[in-house]
């Protein structure tokens, strides 16, 4: 099972438009994907159809009471089911600040039933606290949506850090495959400016001995597209719901990308 | 003093953008500023000059060692000064849970010293823990940045409500004073139609008896302008980068009408 986490510490760079599309795209190549929304604020689980109701069993069960993985997800799509989040998941941060290998909760749940899909995507809120850590332990590799915008290279080296002690401690095998640049307005000289910081960055670490040194700068950009911003209140894709726009493109694109990768063995 | 919390649970709404901005202005206007930066990310330290450099005592002190505000806050500009975030600040949701009053412990040593500025304007990130609540606890009004884009709405009833806890618990006094549309794309459908339902939202307010019962949707809207995502690259305000640009325009006007409202007495 390929696992991937969708992961930046920066608030509304595109992490869950990028988890539900992606996680749409591979659906929609033939693979069993399961979403998991792991922010407390449940977006991706609504950007689905799978928004907080009050009863349905979510993330934080699993993460709580221990609940098994197949009670917790349920199809959306064909292809693609979700495990949601709920409000409740805010507290888990001081709920789960005491218990012993907090940050494997997930993981061990995950492990349990391995044949549940084919790929797994985690999407995760801004923060780098107990939810990501979970995301972090119980993924085989992390794709980085990256607005290059200031301080974004400055976020980067935080989240590698992160993933540097992650892989250390909990979990060896984990690389960081990709990087995407969305909300990408490409002929502004500050992002021009960003994407050759980047691309700089990314060719220093390829000969050093660490979990980014192989992380592929994505050729397929994310433009800014307001059918993205649009098809998270239909509950759909953007394939579903615009399936010519540039949105459906570039996540189109990016899909073929992410599946001609070599998952970390 | 004037004590304004600058708070949205939504990732990349502008937060931190509006918090520098409308600080330089209202700082420009010949009041005395103190912009207090509550994110461990530190955008805002970084965008006036101060971010972390390992050896300045930030917020971070104040929250856990009972640090005076007066050994931590710092001049950046002429009326302006900055208390800035540093990292470890991340860790203080855990280092606090077990400390009683810990959502108090910011507005004690505001209160300590109240002549310190005019206004007061705390940054906030992408969360409701501790450190938003310190920022709640402290203020004597909250302004919401906002993207009109899905799930803006559902995000801001549960900032009300947490709004509404802290004023019935901890904070009677407290109030939304306004909310500011930003990256603001006017002439889409998207847009107008979240606009059209935060008035609508707004509006039934006006008759409960609920802390944001005035709230005012600001007339002034921060249109998208990239000057705005570079101008914290250079340390500076949209002010001083780009005095003539939209960004530099439409912020004056924020503060124009932020002035002009009657801060609750
Ligand atoms: N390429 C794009 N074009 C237009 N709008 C976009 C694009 N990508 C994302 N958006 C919109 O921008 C906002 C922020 O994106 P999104 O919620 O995916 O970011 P995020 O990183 O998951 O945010 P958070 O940090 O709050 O979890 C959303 O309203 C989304 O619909
Ligand atoms: N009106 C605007 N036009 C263009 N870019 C903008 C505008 N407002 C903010 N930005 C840029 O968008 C990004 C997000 O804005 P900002 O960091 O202020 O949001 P935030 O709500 O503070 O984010 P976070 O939730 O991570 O704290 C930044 O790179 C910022 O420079
Ligand atoms: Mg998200
Ligand atoms: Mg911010």
């Amino acid at each position: 099972m390929r696992r991937i986490a969708i992961i930046n510490q920066k608030g509304g760079v595109g992490k869950t438009t990028t988890a539900v599309n992606l996680a749409a795209a591979i659906a929609g190549a033939g693979q069993r994907v399961c979403l998991v929304d792991l922010d407390p604020q449940a977006h991706a689980s609504a950007h689905v159809g799978a928004g907080p109701d009050g009863r349905s069993p979510s993330v934080y069960s699993m993460l709580t009471q221990g609940v098994a993985w197949s009670r917790v997800r349920r199809p959306v799509e064909t292809n693609l089911e979700v495990v949601p989040a709920e409000l409740n998941l805010a507290a888990a941060e001081v709920e789960l600040s005491g218990v012993v290998g907090r940050e494997l909760i997930l993981r061990d749940l995950i492990h349990a039933e391995p044949d549940a899909c084919d790929v797994l995507i985690m999407d995760c809120g801004p923060s780098l606290g107990v939810l990501t850590l979970n995301a972090l332990a119980a993924a085989t590799e992390v794709i980085i949506p990256l607005q290059p915008h200031f301080l974004a290279l400055h976020g980067l080296a935080k989240l590698f850090e992160t993933t540097g002690l992650v892989t250390r401690r909990l979990n060896p095998g984990l690389r960081v495959s990709a990087v995407v640049l969305t909300l990408c307005d490409a002929n502004t000289r500050l992002a021009q400016e960003v994407i050759t910081d980047l691309s700089a960055f990314l060719e220093r670490a390829r000969t050093t001995n660490t979990p980014w040194s192989q992380a592929r700068l994505m050729g397929s950009r994310i433009r800014r597209n307001i059918k993205l911003a649009e098809c998270p209140s239909f509950g759909r894709s953007i394939f579903a719901y615009a399936p010519t726009s540039h949105g459906a493109e570039d996540y189109a694109r990016l899909a073929h990308e992410v599946l001609a990768l070599v998952p970390p063995v």
